[in-house]
């Protein structure tokens, strides 16, 4: 494993422990998507289904429960908790998942890298995993006031995806065989997506001003 | 040898 790849895989588990936390010390979600939570718990679950079948390393297994377990407890908190749930704005937070989930279904069955139940769920997952982030950007687009928690987390969620893109150039160069069209590309998509809000949190940091984002 | 590429991210 090298660098890029490590430094990825902690900036997202400091992007979920992050939202975590906030959610579980200040018993709020507010500004937090459900549907991007709910969506990222899809994503894990139809990509992960490989550790009942492939075993690559302690790390990754561990990871992988990690991921599964957060994503879970986020949306657990939103719907269930008794004071978190208050929280939770529906009329803002109105992005339809079936719009997301059916065209990556269509798309896995037709883009994967083989026809099995297996490969079309993990081509499913990235696909889904691309777009996954879209109602949280709308979310925040909404929201007035972005708490810093909450900017956090979705910059956090850049930073893991383009640091996996410089993991990517690294290993096309320094490993034979290592070519993923499917990850890349739809990997690409999901970096493309964070630009915007990049360019909107640098504008808020450099001039010292509250995070917001143009309707 | 193997040509496949392992999922081994995650």
């Amino acid at each position: 494993m090298n660098i890029f790849r490590l430094a990825g895989d902690m900036t997202h588990l400091a992007s979920v422990l992050v939202l975590l936390l906030k959610i579980h010390t200040i018993k709020s979600c507010a500004g937090v998507s459900l549907k991007t939570q709910e969506l990222y718990a899809i994503v894990f679950t139809t990509r992960y289904l490989d550790i009942f079948t492939d075993f690559i390393s302690l790390y990754n297994t561990f990871m992988k429960l990690i991921f599964l377990g957060s994503s879970y407890s986020i949306v657990w908190y939103i719907r269930r908790h008794k004071i978190v749930r208050r929280s939770y704005d529906k009329n803002q937070d109105t992005f339809r998942h079936v719009f997301l989930i059916l065209p990556c279904i269509v798309l896995a069955l037709l883009i994967n890298e083989k026809l099995t139940f297996k490969e079309v769920l993990w081509a499913f997952s990235l696909y889904l995993e691309a777009v996954a982030i879209l109602p949280q950007l709308v979310l925040l687009q909404r929201t007035k006031n972005i708490d810093n928690l909450t900017g956090q987390y979705v910059f956090l969620l850049g930073v893991y995806r383009a640091l996996y893109i410089v993991n990517w150039i690294y290993r096309y160069f320094t490993e034979t065989h290592f070519v993923h069209w499917i990850t890349w590309i739809s990997g690409l998509v999901q970096t493309l997506l964070y630009a915007d809000f990049f360019y909107y949190y640098f504008q808020s940091w450099k001039t010292n001003q509250k995070l917001q984002l143009p309707a | 040898k193997d040509s496949k590429p392992a999922k081994d991210e995650l």
